[in-house]
């Protein structure tokens, strides 16, 4: 494992951190899309079928088990919890997730490496994962006055996208056994490209030392 | 089992 994909894994797990951080000791979820919490939900449950047949490592097996269980307690959380799912923010979180679905569902039956039940649902998850971002962006362009633990959320959820492009460049010049496909290549950039902006305004703000608003 | 080399990441 090279330092790109290490730090990448870090940033991302340090999102989840900061996420359940937020509802669990602050008891809130304002401005967390719950529509891009259950499709990062969904993401990992179809990617990580694997979780028991097929044993990478020790440390894949431990950050699987985190990943799964985190983002169902997150959904959970959100939906469920009797202080924090008051502080969901419902009537501008309206982005309908369905239509992000069933694209990347489409795309994975049309487009994959092999067309079998659990191949499929892995393309699936990569499509899903560059898109899953986008109800998140649209809530917080709607958000009034973002608070610092949302910002960073986002903040480390790009940064670990950034690392694993940098990890990916890394991998392909170094390990002969490691040709990423194209698709997974395009999905990737997709969405790290989708953060483009708001890295910007969350770079400026953190300079100038203002609070994060992004303009309409 | 050998696992494919995109499949060792999360």
């Amino acid at each position: 494992m090279n330092i790109f994909r290490l730090a990448g894994d870090m940033t991302h797990l340090m999102s989840i951190v900061v996420l359940l951080l937020k509802m669990h000791t602050i008891k809130s979820c304002a401005g967390i899309s719950l529509k891009t919490q259950e499709l990062y939900a969904l993401v990992f449950i179809t990617r990580y079928l694997d979780i028991f047949t097929d044993f990478v490592s020790l440390y894949n097996t431990v950050m699987k088990i985190f990943f799964l269980g985190t983002s169902i307690s997150i959904v959970w959380y959100m939906r469920y919890h009797k202080v924090v799912k008051q502080s969901y923010d419902k009537d501008h979180d309206t982005f309908r997730h369905y239509f992000l679905i069933l694209p990347c569902f489409l795309l994975a039956l049309i487009i994959n490496d092999e067309f079998t039940f659990r191949e499929v649902l892995w393309t699936f998850s990569l499509y899903l994962e560059a898109v899953a971002i986008i109800p998140q962006l649209v809530l917080l362009q709607r958000t009034k006055n973002i608070d610092n633990l949302t910002g960073n959320y986002v903040f480390f959820l790009g940064a670990y996208r950034g690392l694993y492009i940098l990890n990916w460049i890394y991998r392909y010049f170094t390990d002969s056994h490691y040709r990423r496909k194209g698709i997974t290549w395009t999905s990737g950039i997709v969405q790290t490209l989708l953060y483009a902006d708001f890295f910007y305004y969350y770079i400026r703000s953190w300079r100038r030392n203002e609070r994060l608003n992004l303009p309409a | 089992t050998k696992v494919a080399a995109a499949k060792d990441e999360l």
